[in-house]
């Protein structure tokens, strides 16, 4: 991909926090 | 069905079959979605971010999916 490693880690931080709300929000509906 | 509305549904697909390492951008989206004005889009990629369907990549104007890889 044409990203810079800045980009990569930018986009990984985001996907992670991402998952966690994610987490949170399949947690609440049980 | 999944929670979300109709503009919401549509908006998270289209993010979803994008393959992109930068994701789909809002642009993307406007032009795809020729029935939903920007605002609309950005209420719904707001609402799916907030609750981590999708998220930013390079900046607030490209999103990629969870479910996506």
């Amino acid at each position: 991909s044409g990203l810079t490693e800045e980009q990569k880690r930018r986009i990984e931080e985001n996907r992670q926090l991402a998952l966690a709300r994610r987490a949170e929000r399949l947690a609440a509906q049980r | 069905m999944n929670g979300l509305t109709a503009h919401q549904s549509q908006v998270l697909n289209l993010i979803k079959n994008c393959h992109l390492s930068e994701g789909l951008s809002l642009q993307d989206l406007k032009h795809q979605l020729h029935n939903m004005s920007m605002s609309t889009i950005k209420q719904a990629v707001e609402f799916l971010s907030s609750e981590g369907h999708i998220y930013s990549t390079v900046d607030d104007e490209h999103y990629r999916s969870t479910d996506a890889e």
